[in-house]
């Protein structure tokens, strides 16, 4: 919701980016 | 030793700067951030900042000891999240097809929790100005502490926390780690702030 400290928004926001990250690079598809 | 000021932009450099140059192998860093503005004001731990790397030597093909609903709900969870910071609802059968590990998911709820004065690892750290160490599945159950007992729970053989000026620094690990001076002095001057 909108009231996510802004902390947490940009942790989240890493995190997340990090694991689609992670998800492509071992995907069978990516070779 | 050198003190920086304290910079909500760099924590995530230092936490990740700490874990990525280790010969450990830690699975996540977290900053929690006292709320005191003195010595003698009681404190709340809330989420500063934290660094997820992974497991590393984790093969690929473990299989999963979640079950399906329980994988089904934390994909639903992650995809709200996604949704809730992009701004646009995120497609099914986009991204979240991977399994969210159970170290993820610890990862995911420590950024919900906070700690009161001297309550779980980090307040006990904090409070005592001492590091906690804890090494073994064993150890981590007799803590007497709820985010002990969920860490290994979720997997975790270590769970260190090392108090610094505004602060404790959290490292958790599903390897057994033993204590090392070499990390904790790297936390004093990495998490020395001067105010």
């Amino acid at each position: 919701n909108k009231d996510l400290p802004l902390s947490r928004k940009k942790s989240l926001r890493r995190f997340l980016e990090k694991r689609k990250e992670r998800q492509v690079s071992i995907s069978p598809y990516a070779y | 030793g050198e003190s920086h000021s304290f910079n909500q932009d760099t924590l995530q450099q230092r936490l990740q700067g700490l874990i990525d140059n280790a010969r450990e192998s830690w699975t996540y860093a977290i900053f929690w951030q006292s709320s005191a503005v003195d010595y003698t004001s009681p404190s709340l731990l809330g989420w500063g900042d934290g660094y997820y790397k992974g497991e590393m030597n984790k093969p690929k093909t473990t299989p999963s000891v979640t079950s399906f609903a329980e994988q089904e709900h934390r994909k639903k969870v992650l995809r709200e999240l996604n949704s809730l910071i992009s701004g646009s609802k995120m497609p099914e059968n986009e991204a979240v097809d991977e399994e969210v590990t159970d170290t993820e998911w610890f990862f995911l709820i420590s950024m919900t929790q906070s700690f009161v004065n001297g309550n779980g690892l980090p307040g006990q750290a904090m409070f005592s100005n001492q590091p906690l160490w804890i090494a073994g599945r064993e150890r981590l159950l007799a803590a007497h502490c709820d985010r002990a007992r969920q860490g290994e729970g979720f997997g975790l053989q270590t769970i260190v926390c090392i108090p610094s000026t505004s602060g404790v620094v959290e490292l958790g690990s599903t390897e057994l780690i033993f204590q090392s001076s070499d990390l904790m002095n790297e936390v004093r001057v990495l998490f020395n702030f001067n105010n």
